[in-house]
């Protein structure tokens, strides 16, 4: 499972 | 990008909107939480720093400015332009109760130990409790006019969307991020009783009235 953000939601 | 994140996206566009619109056309924000506003507007401030820092995509970059830019005009309504209309004796819940716990809370749980990460992850908790104040807003009043119930409406079912978009990029891209998906749950449970409300009342053309 990837857990990194990547923050493309707002 | 999939239709439950557009969808969510767009719903809390309309939100947003919505109160902004209610209040330019009847000159009065009467019945609205400055509180919740200013809660939001901090939740923007501080989620999207990145706006400087890293750019993601057109489409991320304009709706987070028009976000943000819509908000601080809502607020600027509400608290200098109409403040003859602000019920402040009505919007009394203490916000200090919500942004303290929110800032300790992300300094014990985040991604990471930055700046940017901790106040991504504080407006992430403040934002699931922003909508507090206008809730309790509408307890102590008893009522809603049609427009906030629909305002409120928009802002809830937003997160719900989101939800479903945390399920679906879960089971496509095997991707989770929990501290949104929690936070995102807790946000929409403080919204059933109101979903209920407004499925019940609102929906069936009656004005969205507490039981005495």
């Amino acid at each position: 499972v990837i857990t990194k953000n990547e923050k493309d939601e707002l | 990008m999939n239709i439950f994140r557009l969808l969510g996206d767009f719903s809390h566009l309309g939100a947003i909107i919505i109160l902004l619109l209610k209040i330019w056309k009847t000159r009065s924000c009467a019945g609205v939480s400055g509180k919740s506003v200013l809660l939001y507007a901090i939740v923007f401030t501080c989620r999207y720093l990145d706006l400087f820092t890293h750019f993601v995509s057109l489409y991320n970059s304009v709706m987070k400015i028009i976000y943000l830019v819509s908000t601080y005009f809502t607020l600027f309504l509400i608290y200098r332009k109409f403040k003859a209309t602000y019920d402040r004796n009505h919007d009394t819940f203490r916000i200090e109760f919500l942004i303290l716990p929110s800032a300790v809370l992300a300094l014990l749980w985040n991604h990471e130990y930055s700046v940017l990460e901790i106040l991504w992850t504080f407006s992430i908790y403040l934002e699931s409790v922003a909508v507090l104040p206008q809730l309790f807003m509408v307890s102590k009043t008893g009522e809603a006019e049609t427009i906030t119930s629909h305002y409120l409406f928009a802002l809830g079912i937003y997160r719900f969307l989101y939800i479903l978009n945390w399920i679906y990029r879960y089971y496509t891209e095997n991707f989770i991020d929990w501290i949104s998906v929690v936070a995102g749950v807790v946000q929409t449970v403080l919204y059933c009783d109101f979903f209920y409300l407004y499925i019940t009342k609102v929906l069936k053309g009656k004005k969205l009235s507490l039981p005495a």
